[in-house]
């Protein structure tokens, strides 16, 4: 089952929040691109970047919200989530996107693209703890 | 004197969801 969504959204999608990459380094939300994910992850001891494919996106019982499912890893383990359409996922290559871009950028000024089925999505998973 | 406001930072691991299970291979 999808985890239920949260009535708002973290403050750190606001534009202008400020965010500290792994190296220390401070960047701007909407200053984020992919190679600071992946910079960031590699010096992670405990996390590391996984792909996950937007398989579908269905229309949820919740009002304002989506049921997303992803296909994350090499495994391609099926991953439903349940998010309001504002809530911004970051894309390979493209940055910022959501269900409703309009939306995101009228309540968090967060320039977005519209996230679409195919579109690859930045995730994170633990890595195996040995 | 203009006191200084604390800006709030935020990891970046903040930003991206945790979608997959801890692989266990």
């Amino acid at each position: 089952a999808p985890l239920s969504p949260s009535s708002t959204l973290p403050p750190y999608f606001m534009k202008g929040s400020i965010i500290q990459l792994a190296d220390g380094e401070l960047k701007r939300v909407e200053d984020l691109r992919t190679e600071d994910f992946l910079q960031s992850a590699e010096v992670s001891r405990e996390l590391k970047i996984d792909s996950s494919t937007v398989e579908r996106i269905d229309s949820s019982k919740t009002p304002d919200a989506v049921i997303i499912q992803f296909s994350v890893g090499e495994h391609k383990a099926q991953v439903c989530v349940e998010v309001l359409v504002e809530y911004p996922f970051f894309v390979f290559g493209q940055g910022w996107s959501s269900c409703c871009p309009d939306r995101t950028t009228q309540l968090l000024a967060l320039s977005c693209a519209k996230l679409s089925v195919g579109d690859v999505c930045i995730s994170l998973t633990l890595k195996s703890l040995r | 004197n203009v006191e200084p406001r604390s800006v709030p930072v935020f990891p970046w691991h903040s930003l991206v969801p945790f979608l997959a299970p801890t692989q266990s291979d």
